[in-house]
């Protein structure tokens, strides 16, 4: 119905009708698929961005940890502005004509369903973890990359424990499947929160990728355009030496998958709210990270591999 | 609905690698219920964890005694989430 308050927060519910909204509205550009179920069933929607054909994608999913609030919202306003922008945006209307986008603005349906309901601090997935009465999977480090080494737990009552094998997770195996399936996808983006970071790989191990100088220097561009707009300073590098070393986690899956451009931006906290950012602050949020995803897009754009 | 009235998030700032030992000997401490929203990596890094109230004074006590330093970040979590309720809710009504 158009009235959607993309400076709010907003239920899944709420989030997908907006996905339905959009896709009404430009039925040429945007389609939506579900690539999957998760653990309760709930569909893996994502809006894919083309103007035809199969063109080398990127792909771009938000809320992989259910609670980082911010970063669905910012996928909603994303997905909003490429496909109102296109035919208008110069560089948006370039890089769809070259290039399709896959969009996954709630990657964990289940854990953003209970952090609205149950538990506010929900990180991971909700899925039953045999012999334990804890629940869920941190879906970070569940995916088929230094699977089960440093940085992840093997307690199913942590936050970070990392499921019983790689992908055991049918939220992240969906992803995995559609990815491999689609085999042309060039850039792999998740958005967490917070901390202000962006990383890419590796996080597994602490060794150098092959393409680090490239990756560096992209990720000190789209560092910068982020910081442009409200002075928000990111802090750039692998995630090995920027955070800690943890295991499992998706850019290092889609590096070593091929995907070249892979990164992993954790949003603005302001220093103040960590997670709970108040939601005023989706806009300011969601405007300056475009500038860095632009930054990274562009880049990915004009160097084909 | 899970409450957090009188939960605090501490923003800790380690200042060498026992201190970290600390911080992660002290996670691991079940009973505290400690959640780490940004955990303790490197020295002079900012680490941040929401303490359950029962547990404030305790760990307060533990940071003092190791000459851990410490500053409340959010004084209680359930008052954010409330308000953050609260402006869902009004937005809710004014979407329809």
């Amino acid at each position: 119905s158009g009235n959607f308050n993309f400076e709010a927060y907003h239920t899944l519910d709420e989030i997908s009708q907006e996905m339905d909204n959009l896709v009404a509205k430009h039925p040429g550009l945007l389609s939506k698929l579900t690539i999957g179920r998760s653990f309760e069933k709930r569909p893996m929607n994502v809006l894919k961005f083309s103007t035809g054909g199969n063109k080398p994608a990127i792909w771009l999913d938000a809320g992989i940890h259910a609670r980082e609030w911010v970063t669905q919202a910012t996928a909603v306003w994303t997905a909003n502005k490429i496909a109102s922008e296109y035919g208008t945006d110069p560089f948006i209307t370039s890089l769809l004509d070259k290039m399709d986008i896959f969009l996954l603005p709630v990657t964990n349906p289940d854990g953003y369903v209970f952090s609205h309901t149950k538990n506010r601090m929900w990180r991971k997935t909700r899925s039953k973890v045999a012999g334990s009465l804890c629940v869920g999977v941190d879906p970070n480090r569940n995916w088929d990359a230094g699977f089960g080494g440093p940085g992840a737990s093997n307690s199913p009552c942590s936050d970070s424990y990392h499921g019983p094998s790689a992908n055991s997770e049918v939220e992240v195996k969906s992803i995995v499947d559609f990815i491999k399936s689609h085999g042309n996808v060039k850039a792999f983006i998740t958005i967490h929160s917070y901390s202000q970071l962006l990383m890419f790989p590796y996080g597994y191990k602490c060794t150098k990728s092959d393409s680090f100088d490239e990756l560096n220097e992209v990720a000190l561009k789209a560092a910068q355009s982020v910081a442009s707009l409200h002075g928000t300073k990111y802090k750039v590098g692998p995630i090995c030496s920027v955070i800690y070393q943890a295991s499992g986690g998706s850019i290092d899956w889609a590096y070593d998958s091929g995907i070249k451009y892979s990164f992993a931006f954790e949003l603005r906290d302001t220093g103040r709210y960590g997670f709970l950012l108040p939601a005023s602050q989706i806009l300011p949020t969601a405007q300056e990270t475009w500038l860095g995803l632009k930054t990274i897009m562009e880049h990915v754009r004009d160097h084909p591999y | 609905r899970e409450t957090f009235v009188g939960d605090q998030v501490l923003e800790v700032t380690p200042s060498n690698e026992e201190q970290i030992v600390n911080l992660k000997e002290l996670e691991a401490e079940e009973h505290l219920q400690l959640d780490f929203w940004k955990p303790p990596t490197t020295p002079g890094e900012t680490a941040h964890v929401r303490v359950p109230f029962v547990s404030v004074q305790a760990v307060k006590a533990f940071l003092e005694s190791q000459g851990i330093d410490y500053s409340i970040m959010i004084e209680d979590v359930q008052v954010l989430l409330d308000n953050e309720n609260d402006e869902m809710l009004l937005n809710q009504r004014r979407e329809r």
